[in-house]
């Protein structure tokens, strides 16, 4: 069965879908069966692939509101053993539309329930805010990683987002664990990159992922060409630091 | 009358609130009378100012909720002449309270209106979606600023914040206009930068403001001291950069 995995963080633009693609990527090229739900109205992680899902596709959408099973949704993509559950704008209707179903935290979790044996890792990239979206990518999953911004805003937005896993854990899932953190656009030249891994290592010790994903340019070059960091410009600093992260993440998830 | 401008962009980490922070204490210093309407759970408009709501006090969720009116939740900060209506984690729950309220789009339109004429220019910071907290801001909204941070995933979703735009142009706010896509993190030393600034300038002429602002690292180090740039390092490229932007606006806006 396969380990579900939340990548989330309400903070905007900390890396969750950079996190997400690089590392559905890499772990799918070391032979692991891997599935990238795109929790996203934005549709990032689809771009990021290459994959446009037009108007009228069944996405995700389709899925939570029960008109849809995963197995009408999922796409293919250029990397082997790396499949794709999109999303496009219409998922935005979800959130307002989810509010007044039954068990309204639980849909995702069930419809997953139902493919996750054909999977090794399936990875859920999470919008930039803690509604009722996010609410079921923490219910459905086993783990959460915490794509965290070498910034100031990033760092204050953590404690919010660790009360909200706790409250999950209380209510909604309590086997849900804190997978790590990922420090993301570290620069090294700057203060404040310094400033913050200090502070996360203090605060969070033994929570936080040794491999430091470094700020680099061909990161966010490669959404641009459809294509995940391995397939645009693998020897990258960037790309290298998902390579490592994907390894240290298998050992930790046990993977095969 | 105050001229109010929704700052709003679904995309996350773009500088929706480095820019109303900046614009707002650039605007105040030229002394017009500025409010800061911090529509973001995570509160960051007001951290980068050095207020911090604590969890009990009145703060915009209690005006949205119709239990407060801004009068009592208006705060001063550094800057003379620049008020602040905060916002903390408690305003997540209005975008799911606020689904079966009547005229749940409206709400800060016409609380906004009972204090509009004691301010030259409100600016609205929104938060990184398009849920009823955005659509509240634009329903407000004399016009909209949308910050564009020079990367692919920004220029992707601007289509979609587009359409939105007219959506509500249709059906919530006629007069509604947009000020301008302001360019933001542009860095001169990477393709990607100039790539993107050229297709905005291509797509939306007339539209794109003159000012662009640099990547720039004194602008994310002044959150962590509370200060907005003018008050931490007036002198630096990314300060001065917000300082022509409030100019370029105060003649589009004709402001005193
Ligand atoms: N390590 C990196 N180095 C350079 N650029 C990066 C890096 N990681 C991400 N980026 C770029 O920074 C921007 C934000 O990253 P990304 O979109 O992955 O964040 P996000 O958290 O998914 O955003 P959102 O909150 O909108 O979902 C993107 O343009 C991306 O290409
Ligand atoms: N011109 C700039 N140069 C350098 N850093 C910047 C610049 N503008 C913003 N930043 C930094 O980039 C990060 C994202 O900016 P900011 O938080 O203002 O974006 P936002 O759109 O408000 O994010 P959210 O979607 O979470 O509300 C912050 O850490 C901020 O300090
Ligand atoms: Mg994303
Ligand atoms: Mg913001």
């Amino acid at each position: 069965r396969a380990r579900i995995v939340a990548v989330a963080n309400q903070k905007g633009g900390v890396g969750k879908t950079t996190t997400s693609v690089n590392l559905a990527a890499s772990l799918a090229a070391q032979k692991n069966r891997v599935l990238l739900v795109d929790m996203d109205p934005q549709g990032n992680a689809g771009s990021g692939l290459g994959f446009f899902a037009p108007a009228e596709a069944r996405t995700l959408y389709h899925v939570l509101l029960g008109q849809a099973g995963f197995d009408e949704i999922l796409q293919p993509t250029e990397v082997e053993s790396l499949q794709l559950a999109p999303s496009n704008t219409h998922l935005t209707g979800a959130e307002i539309e989810l509010v007044s179903e039954m068990a309204r935290e639980t849909r995702l979790k069930r419809s997953l329930g139902r493919i996750a044996d054909r999977f090794d890792v399936i990875l859920l990239d999470c919008p930039p805010s803690l509604g009722l979206l996010t609410l079921n990518a923490l219910t459905a999953a086993d783990g959460v990683l915490i794509p965290l911004q070498c910034e100031y805003y990033a760092l204050e937005g953590l404690s919010h987002l660790l009360k909200t896993i706790e409250l999950v854990q209380g209510s909604l899932n309590e086997r849900l664990t804190l997978d790590g953190v990922l420090l993301t656009m570290f620069d090294a030249r700057n203060n404040l990159s310094h400033q913050v891994v200090e502070e996360v290592r203090q605060h969070m010790p033994g929570k936080v992922c040794e491999t430091v994903i470094p700020r680099n340019v061909r990161l966010s070059e490669a959404p641009s060409h459809g294509k995940p960091g391995l397939l645009y410009d693998a020897s990258s600093r960037g790309v290298q630091a998902y390579v490592a992260l994907a390894a240290e993440v298998a050992r930790q998830w046990s993977l095969p």
